[in-house]
Formats: C-alpha cells, structure tokens, sequence
C-alpha cells in the first residue's frame, strides 16, 4: 500500500546545467580526494567535460534511486563505456549452462 | 531463515579488495566465494589469488563459442569454477600477489593450494533460494548490472528502472530487513554485495541493493561452491 503512484523521476532540462551545481569547484575537490592529475590541458578539459556530465547522471540516478545516496565517485572522470570497460568485467551470457549443476532446493521455513 | 544474516559477522569474509583498472570482477567474485567456503570447510579464512585466474585461467564456455575467461578482458564466475575445479585448486593470495595486469604468464604452482572446490552449483532464480544457499553455504558468487554502481555513494540502491543486462561479477555475503526507503516510507529489505573497487568506493567498499525484484539482475546468474574438506 505504501509503494508509490507515479512520480516524475526525471528533471526538466533546466535542470541539467543548473549552475548550483558549482561543477568546477566539485572538480577540483574530486581531483584532490582521489589524487587525479591529467597529462595535458586538452585531457584535462575533457575530463571536465565528463564529470560535468556525470554530476547531472549522479543527480539523474538520485531520482531513480532515492532510497541510495548517490554523487561523486572516484569513476566520475571516465564515461560510461569507459568505465564498462576498465572497471566491469563479465562476459554476459543470457541463459546458465545447461550442464550446470542445480543447487537443491532448501527448506527456508524452519 | 533468519531476518538478517551477514557472513562478515562471522569470520568468512576477507578484507575489500581493489581490482584496479582491469576488468576482473570475475576472478574476485570467484574467489570471495571460495573463501567462504573454505572457510566453512576448514574454519580459517586464507584470501585467495585472483592474479592466478587472471593468469592461467582460459576456460570457455562451452556453449558459446570464443567466450574464454581472459583476466582482464573478463571471465564468468562458473567457467573459473570450472578452472579451479580442474587446476587442483588456488593458491593463497600472498605466494601470488594481484597485479592487475595481464601478464600473459601463468605462475601457478600446484604444491602450493591452499583451497580446493569440490562442487559448484547455481541457484534458482527464487530470493528465498538465495537467501538459504547464503545462510547454509557461505557468501554467493553473484552477477549484476552495474550502470548505478557507478554514482553508488551509500544507502540501499532500489532504482525504479534497472537494466537486468549483467555486466559484473560480486559477491554476496548476507541480507538485511531494515534499510530505510525513504519515498517508500517502509523499511525495505536489501542484499549486502562485496564489491572489488576498494574500500573508498560505497559503504566501506560495499553495495546495498534491494531485495524483491531482481533488482538490476541480481538474482539472475547466482552460484554456490563448496570447498574441499582438509584436516590440516
């Protein structure tokens, strides 16, 4: 009965670039904190880039997920495929092996 | 079963570890789950080598062709099962440290297993499954999709949408009954996941995620193992 109706989960577009964000000043903090440095100007521009994008994705998760806490994190410099790719690491299969063997089926009401 | 259950409580969980940037998520779910089991085998907790599987372990899936365990290009928790099964076991993480890097040069050697697998299985897709394989045979290894893991700060991660596409390979070791939802306005029951990107990331290197929905995949590719017996 609690769970919730409906509730808009996305924020407008104004949002997306909302300057309270402060995103060069969150930059410079994740930098310290994670101890991020960059070989050139133009990387580190990028990387900019990317972590202003990924501060709007933390805020964008926060209302798709409001029960967790969710922001910057030490893979706030890489994009999403980058970060799938370095850090992720599981050859996806969609079904289990046939031959595998099934774990029994153990009693849960005692 | 019990309303909270957590394997770190009781001795079969090693400290976070730290992937670094290769995807070996497998081999560490692999070996989370074959130090609890031998744990409750043997009633030490030895943390185990993941270079090892990222080193010697090509195992294929035998139903999809050119799907090999390949360190950090990734693996599948059951192919290095498989491996493991066949090796003779893996040796102890100190007699071979993790690099991760593929050193394309395999160091094993047999004279010095420390854990050995006597059987693997999966689990059914059912949470009450899950929960008494984690209760009864010690942490699970788990795959998930992890598009939300990359922003996870803390809390319980219960997203309205979640892709089920698995992408990662965890572990994991107990449940819980009251993680506080806020919008729900109920206390909402999640799985406890050890994750292996260090202790700075999530809640001291660990992920809550909800339970009831297969939530991002979770309960989709669930496997259980249990270790050899010694005396020593």
């Amino acid at each position: 009965k609690s769970e919730p109706l409906i509730r808009q989960v996305v924020g407008g577009a104004d949002n997306l670039n909302d300057p309270r964000l402060g995103a060069e000043h969150h930059f410079e903090l994740f930098k310290r904190r994670f101890g991020k440095s960059y070989k050139s100007q133009e990387e580190h521009d990028h990387r900019f880039k990317v972590f202003r994008a990924n501060l709007r994705r933390a805020r964008r998760h926060q209302s798709l997920d409001p029960s967790a806490t969710h922001g910057v994190t030490q893979f706030s410099d890489l994009t999403p495929a980058e970060f799938r790719r370095t850090f992720l690491g599981l050859r996806s299969r969609l079904r289990l092996p046939s031959d595998a063997n099934k774990a029994p089926i153990l009693p849960t009401d005692s | 079963l019990p309303t909270d259950f957590d394997w770190r409580d009781r001795g079969a969980v090693a400290a976070v570890k730290n992937q670094g940037a290769c995807g070996s998520c497998w081999s560490f779910s692999t070996t989370g789950a074959l130090e609890g089991a031998n744990f409750l085998a043997t009633g030490k907790l030895v943390s185990l080598s993941e270079q090892q599987l990222v080193d010697c372990d090509h195992e294929c899936d035998p139903e999809e062709p050119g799907s090999c365990d390949s360190g950090c290009n990734g693996g599948l928790m059951n192919s290095a099962f498989e491996y493991t099964l066949k090796a003779g076991g893996l040796m102890r993480e100190e007699d071979y440290p993790y690099t991760g890097t593929d050193r394309g040069t395999c160091k094993f050697d047999k004279s010095k297993i420390v854990a050995s697998v006597a059987n693997f299985s999966v689990v059914s897709l059912d949470e009450e499954q899950i929960a008494a394989n984690v209760v009864k045979n010690g942490p699970l290894a788990v795959a998930i999709n992890a598009v939300f893991m990359q922003t996870y700060v803390g809390g319980v991660s219960c997203p309205y949408i979640c892709s089920k596409r698995l992408d990662h390979g965890v572990l994991l070791v107990g449940y819980g009954s009251a993680g506080y939802a806020p919008i729900r306005m109920k206390e909402k029951s999640y799985w406890i996941i050890k994750n292996s990107w260090g202790e700075n990331w999530g809640e001291n290197g660990y992920y809550k995620i909800c339970r009831g929905r297969n939530i991002c995949g979770v309960d989709s590719m669930v496997s259980t193992v249990a270790a050899v017996q010694t005396t020593s």
